[in-house]
């Protein structure tokens, strides 16, 4: 497993 | 200009403490309706939102917005001379480079006050969406704080699980596995010691745990925190700041390579 990024689940604004 | 007033310091010195050391820097966000405030870690793994709402302060006076770039660790050292009881009031001139923060014992005998060199913060805005969750579950904070430090002990990652049966929490290492459980419990007369899940379907992520210990340092601010979880979405962690606003934070989970 590796570790998700929260800008790949959040669109920048 | 901008002004607010907190009846108790201690407040803000837990809410800073609970930040530091997962970000360094953010900006305030001052507008009429508040402080918010959004910041993710160095590696872009989880998230800060503040909300402190204006109608939770004592006085509070925003005529124009603010974004006020605030290094934690610097203003953690201000807040630390300012006793637990004092008054705090925050102030800061439009387009200031600094931040006034004023100091007053409870018998106002002893006012200090101490200005924070305030600075250009780029920061970049995500997107949060309103959205159902499979499985919000509210519990003691302490038990939270309890969980995940000693699952630290076993292993790096955490598989949070939310059934009917209850929300589990496992880990493994070198040394052995863990499994530890928390059911719907609504038995204990305090509402702050009870646990309470609501299912809409069973979800099960993958954190490391160690930015949930992280998280755990915002425990001092309110007795029951909410955790939420959706397959494939970050998990909310979120405090309660009493009638203020709240704390939450946002972490990635795992994926499958």
């Amino acid at each position: 497993m590796h570790q998700g990024q929260l800008t790949a689940f959040f669109p920048r604004t | 200009m901008f002004e607010a007033r907190l009846p108790q310091a201690a407040v803000l010195k837990k809410l800073v403490e609970a930040l530091k050391e997962l970000v360094t820097e953010g900006n305030f966000d001052v507008s009429p309706s508040g402080i918010s405030l959004q910041a993710m870690d160095s590696s872009h793994v989880c998230l800060v939102t503040l909300q402190l709402n204006d109608d939770g302060f004592e006085h509070f006076r925003c005529d124009r917005n603010m974004s006020m770039g605030i290094h934690f660790g610097n203003l953690s050292k201000i807040l630390k001379c300012a006793g637990n009881e004092d008054t705090i009031t925050l102030k800061a001139e439009d387009n200031a480079d600094q931040l006034t923060l004023m100091f007053e014992s409870a018998n106002q005998d002893r006012i200090s006050d101490f200005d924070l060199k305030l600075m250009s913060i780029e920061s970049e805005h995500l997107g949060i969406p309103d959205q159902d969750y499979s499985a919000e579950v509210k519990m003691p904070s302490a038990e939270y704080q309890r969980i995940v430090r000693d699952l630290t002990s076993m292993g790096d990652t955490v598989l949070v699980s939310a059934t009917k049966e209850g929300i589990k929490f496992s880990t493994s290492g070198d040394i052995g596995t863990a499994n530890i459980t928390l059911r719907h419990n609504t038995t204990p007369e305090k509402e702050d010691e009870q646990t309470h899940i609501d299912l809409k379907e069973p979800v099960a992520l993958t954190f490391a745990l160690r930015y949930l210990n992280n998280f755990a340092k915002a425990t001092p601010l309110t007795p029951q925190v909410k955790l939420s979880l959706t397959k494939d979405l970050p998990v909310v962690v979120e405090y309660k700041v009493g009638e203020l606003g709240q704390v939450r934070f946002f972490l990635a989970p795992k994926i499958d390579d």
